[in-house]
């Protein structure tokens, strides 16, 4: 399991790169293996891009070389890097409410396409997200429903327009949860998602 | 492998057997406020074995149980199934179909099934870790917790990708 | 200052029993103050109507005596009780995400009523919300707007509605921030209202 | 006693100095993901003296600083004024206007002033307090948080009371 984790671990940092630069146009990202001990790098500002390329080459190389020592492995964890369009690095702790819910996105979809589970569920996930960034995810889902399940929890109209099937949960005056559900036909899914962009 | 369905009966604001059949794709659960769509998400986390009643929001485990509502008593038991389709034959097992089934009742007597043999709770994390379902695999990401990945420490985002691996 | 919470919380009570009404219509709420070792009252479902009042008589009378108490305050907490329309009153942490988000804003506009602030600042507390909920929560922003400034950050569009003034934050490519801001005449604010109602 | 204005100079995401004129009634902050709203919010509670780099989303103080962008370089100072005003007499001071003001620069030093005369944090608490505007007060609800208030324990929902008490 050790030896797959290296794989998974590659695959997904390939992905994320590959996924940020979708769900960020025009920045990027990447994920870094941490020992635990570094302490959080102090990011200051005003790094010129030459400096910041020569660090990233030299963080390559130590993170190659970290890898390397399996018996430190337990001190490594998974670093996540963001920075989005005109932005220089900084704390993802500074990342605004939308973007860090895009940036979680992309880190779930970059791990689920080196090694999908059969279906995710995902509960209200984009509740941060402006009218872009919905439908940058909305993409992200049709661009991979074939590869697994995805169950979207959502109260917004704009997620609706992304389904195959749509299940509606109500509840009387009784506090008794009912279910309908209806298979859209791919015509009508598609049809509903040109009205929806038309709209 | 794909979630085939998911039935609840007594658990939480679902005190009729309900089923829900899902299909490949994508599928999107609507309602509003308060209506239950957050409950079902909860159903697929405690049928995979959620040990802590925190996680889906309650302070006990028999806090999922159906407590009663205007002209409903409360229930005395909370049943969930989930059936998996094992027809491309991910999970090695020799059926075509597996039925994870939790119950619990109000004095806190509970059960696990797989394919309707009682079994422990370490049986169905097995099954369920064979398809990168564990606990850590964030497969299920509950309301608000979306977030958590970014603001999570390191060594817990790499659990999850070894959760996957 | 012990008298004044006193009073305070009266006030505070009074409002969120008829806030409560109103963010959850056929529902009702209440606050509370508890001791710090009273543990969670086990919440059962299916209690009759007229044990759960009288049971209420009971801790009001309890309360009281509780509050009478002066050298136990510090014990003392405020709990809130919230049941919707229809459903026997459960645990707040079982409430759904945007039930908690109306009984928090209905606990956070009791407080006002009874001591008001003169500013508040709201950032993205609709994220919760389906239409309806919005709604209820604007009303209950334009109701107030005499008594209080409200400083209401979010990216949705309904909630511009209630505007009285916009301000619009924009940044460019180049990682910086701008404002540009606008006072809506009253008319054109209703205008606005008329108008989202009516798309 | 209301809100006049809001100024954010080398505040996060706001390298140039930002004038924000608050009128009476509802104010609405409106933007994309990533404009900077937020950061607004942040520079209210850091004016009001907030004390903990979390509670603004930065880990160290310093983070507040304006970091540098494409073509910008970073800012040494982060400075953001805060103008209330006092024309009926809410306050027990002679102004009828109250001009809060905070400093830092990257090395760490800091200042606040009050009407433009360098005081001690304490002094800006006490005249914010005075108003029901102190720490506990939550007359600010960060992005995220509306819903600590339910999930809170009964002991801080207290302090909330007291507070504006
Ligand atoms: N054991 C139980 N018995 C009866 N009702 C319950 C039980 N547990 C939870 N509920 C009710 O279920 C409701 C919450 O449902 P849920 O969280 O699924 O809503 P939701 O559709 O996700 O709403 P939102 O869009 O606000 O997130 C609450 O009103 C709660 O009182
Ligand atoms: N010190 C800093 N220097 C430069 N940029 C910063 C600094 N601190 C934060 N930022 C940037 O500000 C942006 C966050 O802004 P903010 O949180 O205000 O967005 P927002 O408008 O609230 O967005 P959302 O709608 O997603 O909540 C981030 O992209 C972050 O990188
Ligand atoms: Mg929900
Ligand atoms: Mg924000």
């Amino acid at each position: 399991i050790r030896e797959t984790f290296e794989e998974t671990f590659a695959a997904a940092a390939r992905n994320f790169e590959q996924l940020a630069q979708q769900v960020f146009p025009g920045g990027r990202g990447r994920l870094r293996l941490v020992r635990e001990d570094a302490g959080p790098r102090p990011v200051l500002g005003g790094q010129s891009a030459d400096a910041s390329e020569a660090e990233a080459a030299a963080d390559a190389a130590e993170a190659d070389a970290d890898v390397e020592e399996r018996d430190d492995e337990d001190l490594h964890g998974v670093e996540i890097e963001i920075t989005p369009a005109g932005k220089s690095m900084k704390r993802l702790t500074l990342l605004s409410g939308g973007e860090k819910s895009m940036t979680a996105l992309a880190f779930l979809f970059a791990v689920f396409l080196a090694k999908p589970c059969p279906f995710y569920i995902l509960d209200e996930v984009e509740a941060a997200l402006d009218d872009l960034n919905i439908d940058r995810f909305l993409r992200l889902l049709r661009s991979y429903r074939e590869h697994a399940q995805f169950i979207v929890v959502t109260h917004q109209k704009r997620t609706m327009e992304a389904a195959d099937s749509l299940y509606g949960v109500s509840m009387g005056g009784d506090g008794i949860s009912k279910v309908i559900s209806r298979r859209l036909p791919p015509e009508q899914a598609a049809e509903a998602e040109t009205a929806g962009s038309a709209a | 492998m794909h979630l085939k369905s998911l039935t609840l009966k007594g658990f939480k604001s679902f005190p009729d057997r309900t089923k829900l059949a899902f299909g490949p794709g994508v599928s999107v659960v609507v309602g509003p406020n308060g209506s239950g769509k957050s409950n079902v998400t909860d159903a697929v986390l405690w049928a995979m074995g959620e040990q802590s009643p925190l996680a889906i929001r309650g302070q006990s485990m028999q806090d999922v149980i159906f407590g009663g509502g205007h002209g409903r008593k409360a229930s005395q038991s909370a049943e969930v199934e989930l059936v998996l389709d094992n027809s491309d034959g991910t999970l090695e097992m020799e059926f075509a179909e597996v039925s994870i089934m939790r119950r619990l009742d109000r004095n806190g007597d509970g059960e696990y099934r797989l394919n309707g043999a009682r079994c422990r709770l370490a049986d169905v994390l097995e099954v369920l870790s064979d398809t990168g379902l564990g606990k850590e695999s964030h497969s299920v990401i509950s309301q608000g917790r979306v977030e958590a990945i970014v603001t999570s420490k390191p060594k817990d985002r790499r659990l999850l990708i070894e959760e996957a691996a």
